[in-house]
């Protein structure tokens, strides 16, 4: 009933569920076996807010604020299709929800990172209602107490609980917004000593997890008010006549997929340095073979 | 003083309105044309040095010429790339900014209908895989590209603070294509 995905008998397996198209469970394979961890991820949106600004509660969703409109972010799509491409170094997934949500998900053999290229753009507005696109990650069954973990603009990974403030009384009148964090290289989350999770980004990026087990990163938004702040202009690019399109990516990882020679913190420490400090690519056109290249 | 465009750049750009993303429009794009004159320049610097290294062909014999200066692609996010779509033969360089070794999976945009040798600077063969460019990335507005396809090879313990170079030759050999070619499954959904 599953769609199974890996490359051999090193690195990381990864199972679809075939009703869906979507990701039901990894898993690492070892010589002695592959232990499965559930785990589904998908896209939302939030409808923003949209007002006069007339009053407080008029106020829209703008570029300084998020205001979604209600506590619920919709499915963009209850499924995805999916075509799998597999050969001696990568796996990939192509996901397709609508034709402005898409994503890649890829595995390199023996590589014990889930990545997940997204492609979000140009985000549909023919229904004046401006939307503000997640990608959320859940572990089911597992229990994280409404804490989560993000680190903030250079400074140290710093615990968040949910409607809660550690220096004051926090009466939180937007449930959504109001648990959201900068997320500048990564999320973690921890349900107990055998369950850690983080879900690394490529670009500063808003997030929150608003259930136990949830793990939740803003991608792109695209809105029609302007939130009175003083950019004075709603937050609606456009470019070829449309909205933008974003690409990015967003890198998973597993307390099991640690191993004696590096823990989790390692895991996680070492991925966002390779994620901040990437090879600088060049190319040079040539008429030599390679031989004389050489 | 070369790099003091894009030094001038970063520093306009540590206003909160560009960091947050909250500038008008065209304040952004005022943003965005600094910091690329300022990338483009410090990129100059980059090749220009790289020929002093003897890392670009005929480096040491006066200086390169313009079609042999390494070129950065920065439609790479939408697998796109000039010089890599057009050439028949290209060099990938890849220089690692980190101070340890670490290994990378380089993904060259390049048009179907071909195979593609990759020898590495030792003249040993490198594994390597063509994977398609998702149709999603195809249709992306603007984009302006042949590339249908992205070269995955693995560059294998890059030195630290240093270079690993590939050398890329297209090829009508269809062994190679096809061993190359990524299996390609459409399961169907049950509902």
């Amino acid at each position: 009933k599953d769609i199974e995905v890996n490359l051999g008998n090193q690195g990381l397996a990864v199972l679809l569920d075939k009703d869906t198209g979507l990701l039901k469970s990894i898993g690492v394979v070892r010589p002695d076996g592959i232990t499965m961890v559930k785990v589904n991820q998908t896209y939302l949106w939030y409808a923003g807010m949209s007002g006069n600004n007339s009053q407080e509660e008029f106020r829209a969703s703008g570029a300084y604020i998020f205001r979604p409109d209600g506590a619920h972010a919709r499915p963009v799509a209850a499924a995805a299709n999916v075509t799998i491409v597999q050969g001696p170094l990568v796996a990939e997934i192509h996901q397709v929800w609508t034709p402005w949500v898409s994503q890649v998900i890829r595995v390199y053999k023996e590589e014990l990172t889930l990545e997940m290229e997204w492609l979000v753009g140009p985000i549909p507005i023919n229904d004046g209602v401006g939307k503000e696109v997640v990608s959320r990650v859940v572990w089911p069954d597992i229990s994280t107490n409404g804490t989560f973990y993000t680190d903030a603009n250079g400074r140290e990974m710093i615990k968040r609980v949910k409607n809660y403030r550690p220096t004051w009384q926090l009466h939180n009148v937007e449930p959504v917004a109001g648990n959201y964090y900068p997320v500048n290289s990564r999320l973690v989350i921890s349900g107990g000593p055998d369950f850690q999770a983080a879900l690394m980004n490529d670009r500063s990026q808003g997030g929150t997890s608003l259930d136990d087990g949830h793990m939740e990163l803003m991608l792109h938004r695209r809105l029609l008010h302007d939130d009175a702040f003083g950019v004075g202009e709603p937050l609606n690019e456009t470019a070829f006549g449309e909205g933008l399109v974003a690409r990015g990516k967003l890198f998973l990882l597993h307390s099991d997929f640690a191993n004696d020679d590096c823990d989790f913190g390692c895991l996680h420490r070492s991925l966002g340095e390779k994620l901040m400090l990437e090879p600088v690519v060049s190319f040079t056109a040539t008429s030599k073979p390679a031989h004389a290249w050489r | 003083p070369r790099l003091e465009r894009l030094k001038e750049a970063m520093g306009v750009l540590q206003h909160h309105d560009a960091v947050s993303g909250t500038a008008k429009q065209h304040v952004t794009n005022d943003y965005s044309e600094r910091l690329s004159q300022g990338v483009s320049e410090s990129f100059q610097m980059v090749a220009e040095a790289y020929s002093k290294l003897n890392v670009v062909e005929g480096g040491d014999e006066g200086g390169p010429e313009a079609a042999e200066m390494p070129v950065f692609c920065p439609l790479l996010n939408v697998s796109s790339c000039p010089t890599t779509e057009a050439s028949e033969a290209f060099t990938v360089t890849l220089y690692n900014p980190l101070a340890r070794p670490r290994s990378f999976h380089a993904r060259v945009p390049v048009p179907g209908g071909a195979g593609y040798k990759v020898t590495d600077h030792q003249g040993h063969a490198v594994v390597s895989q063509l994977v398609p460019v998702p149709d999603a990335v195809l249709k992306v507005p603007g984009r302006n590209s042949s590339a249908t396809y992205e070269l995955v090879f693995l560059a294998q313990d890059i030195p630290p603070l240093g270079l690993l170079q590939f050398h890329v030759q297209r090829t009508a050999n269809l062994r190679f294509q096809k061993e190359q070619m990524s299996q390609i499954l459409r399961p169907e959904r049950s509902h």
